[in-house]
């Protein structure tokens, strides 16, 4: 577990007794390692740790009997508070409630769009799902036998136009007494200028009350370029972190919520439809710190 | 004569930051800079960094010889959603412009619409597709298409599979099953197996990379989505330490957006 890990750090800190205020810095050094490591952003991480330093600093750490651990105590509570803030539920406005689901090729988004639907469903919205991707070959097959694997809803498009179908999808949903559409839309590069204008005139068009950004959680470090642009482009309302179910640290949460302030809403665990569970600030705390 | 960058903290940081924020990882950034701390001034150092990248990149390569008589296998690997459908819709495109009889094998038979999605590209490309129903033995599947490759004298046979984290075993294993089940009907089968890496991601590609190769063996990378902003800078550890060669690097979505990797352009792109 990380208090132990983060211990060893400081193991041979703690030998001496006390600290100085090199010691400490060489401890930060540490953490610093840890953090890159785990896929933190390079400047997300140096602002983290002057953080850290100030709090340490002004506990007085240097005259505490066990510097030590108070640091290690220090960084992981700094981490969970900072995560903690992102956490927030999904939000529904509207009948029916708009639900949009956007980001980077392969991140997840349309696997996620099942998960989300049988999620909610448990909480009682009567679900269905719009394939707005209608370039990738045979996305919008694949999001149909989620639907079916779903058992919710699936809206049949009659045209090949992403604007079109985020048009009248929300219609058609309302007609049949959904109350909450899941839109599944392509995958695109933040830097693609034509694409992110394509999603912000859907955005118009289908007023979503959440527009989920959904993101591979082992990025690296251009994930704080990735969320920066998506988030200054579209105010997203919050994040999908996927493939959390392997062994990548997960740094890209606080890469990612660092630079939008949006919050993590949810995170994928797997493949299967079910694999989908609340973000606990403190797991994924005690992931980045290894 | 004793100038040297070691004394220089801003320069070090600076090397550092460019290093660590196109996903060198930490380790190697700490080599590299033990290694050019040395030098007299921030431009030797960047010279002296991009050749020895250079280097590592150059020092693995893959030698691929076309075998006659029967059909070359080229098996496609690597975790969810990186790329690997799409890049075997680009080689079987190029290859078959070379002139070579390509036959496809859709060995991923859990994914929704995954047969589906490359059957589509197997009619654009108007090469022929071998696959079974959903939920069948990817291993039974490749048998089947190398079978059919050798009988119909196929010069290539390219097998897509199912995407896998390599934390979860029983992935590992199926995959195993069917590089297994090809060296049972030639021991050279499949005589190529690409992992497709995914340029952002970090520092996970290491242990994919690893892992992957210790369950069987790696003949190069496909580096997949280098057309957006990621530098792509997790290969260096990998080819260094692995010592699997980059093969090559997808540029983007469309059947065309695939070349043959080249280390010093690639080396140029991050220290420009
Ligand atoms: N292990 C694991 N795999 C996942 C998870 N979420 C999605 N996947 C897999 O990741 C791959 C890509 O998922 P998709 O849903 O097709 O991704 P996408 O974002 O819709 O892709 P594009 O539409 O091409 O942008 C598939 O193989 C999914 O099964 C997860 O949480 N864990
Ligand atoms: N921008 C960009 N997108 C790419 C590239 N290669 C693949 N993609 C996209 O990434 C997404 C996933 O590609 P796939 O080929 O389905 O990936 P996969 O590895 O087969 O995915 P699974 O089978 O689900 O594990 C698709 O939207 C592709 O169009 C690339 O080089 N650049
Ligand atoms: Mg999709
Ligand atoms: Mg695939």
């Amino acid at each position: 577990n990380i208090q132990s890990n983060l211990s060893k750090i400081f193991r041979k800190l703690r030998s001496k007794g006390r600290l100085t205020e090199d010691d400490l810095n060489q401890g930060f050094d540490e953490i610093k390692r840890v953090l890159l490591e785990a896929d933190v952003n390079y400047e997300v991480v140096n602002k983290f740790i002057e953080d850290v330093r100030e709090r340490a600093l002004g506990q007085e750490i240097l005259f505490s009997l066990n510097p030590g651990q108070m640091v290690v105590k220090i960084v992981y509570e700094e981490l969970v508070d900072i995560l903690g803030k992102a956490k927030k539920e999904i939000f529904f406005k509207g009948n029916p409630a708009i639900i949009m689901l956007l980001g980077l090729q392969g991140s997840g988004k349309t696997t996620t769009a099942g998960k989300l639907a049988v999620l909610l469903k448990k909480k009682n919205r009567k679900c269905i799902l719009v394939p707005a991707d209608t370039r990738r070959p045979g996305a919008v097959e694949q999001l149909k036998q989620i639907a079916e694997q779903a058992n919710v809803g699936f809206y049949e498009p009659d045209t090949d136009d992403p604007l079109e179908i985020a048009r009248k999808a929300p219609k058609v949903a309302y007609i049949n007494s959904y109350d909450t559409v899941i839109i599944d839309t392509q995958g695109r590069l933040h830097v693609d200028d034509k694409l992110m204008k394509e999603l912000k005139q859907m955005i118009k068009i289908a007023k979503p009350s959440e527009k989920l950004f959904v993101a591979d959680g082992m990025t690296g470090q251009d994930a704080v370029n990735i969320a920066d642009r998506f988030n200054n482009d579209l105010d997203i309302t919050g994040v999908i972190l996927t493939k959390l179910d392997g062994d990548a640290r997960g740094g890209a949460a606080l890469s990612i919520y660092s630079v939008t302030g949006k919050p993590i809403k949810l995170i994928g665990v797997g493949e299967k439809i079910t694999d989908m569970e609340q973000f606990y600030p403190d797991r994924i705390a005690s992931r980045i710190l290894g | 004569l004793s100038k040297s960058i070691a004394k220089d903290k801003i320069i070090i940081s600076e090397l550092e930051k460019v290093m660590l924020e196109a996903d060198f990882g930490f380790g190697i950034t700490t080599d590299i800079i033990d290694m050019v701390k040395n030098s007299s001034d921030k431009e030797s150092a960047i010279e002296e960094i991009k050749s020895y990248l250079i280097s590592i990149l150059q020092s693995v390569e893959f030698k691929r010889e076309f075998p006659k008589g029967k059909p070359y296998i080229r098996m496609f690997v690597g975790v969810n959603g990186v790329g690997k459908t799409t890049s075997i819709a680009k080689i079987a495109k190029s290859d078959k412009r070379n002139g070579k009889k390509v036959m496809l094998a859709a060995c991923d038979t859990f994914r929704a619409a995954a047969i589906e999605q490359l059957e589509i590209w197997s009619n654009r490309l108007s090469v022929p597709v071998v696959k079974g129903s959903y939920g069948s033995d990817p291993a039974s599947i490749a048998y089947k298409a190398a079978e059919e490759a050798i009988e119909n004298m196929y010069d290539e046979l390219l097998i897509d599979t199912a995407g896998r984290l390599h934390t979860n075993r029983n992935l590992m294993a199926e995959m195993e099953k069917i590089a297994r089940v090809l060296k049972k009907i030639d021991s050279d089968f499949p005589q190529e197996t690409l992992i497709i890496l995914d340029a952002s991601i970090g520092q996970n590609n290491i242990q994919q990379a690893e892992k992957f190769a210790s369950s069987i063996p790696l003949s190069g990378i496909v580096l997949a989505k280098i057309d957006g902003t990621a530098k792509g800078g997790s290969i260096f550890p990998i080819v260094r330490d692995l010592k699997i060669p980059v093969l090559y690097m997808c540029t983007g979505e469309g059947l065309d957006d695939i070349v043959m990797f080249d280390p010093v352009e690639f080396v140029e792109s991050i220290f420009p």
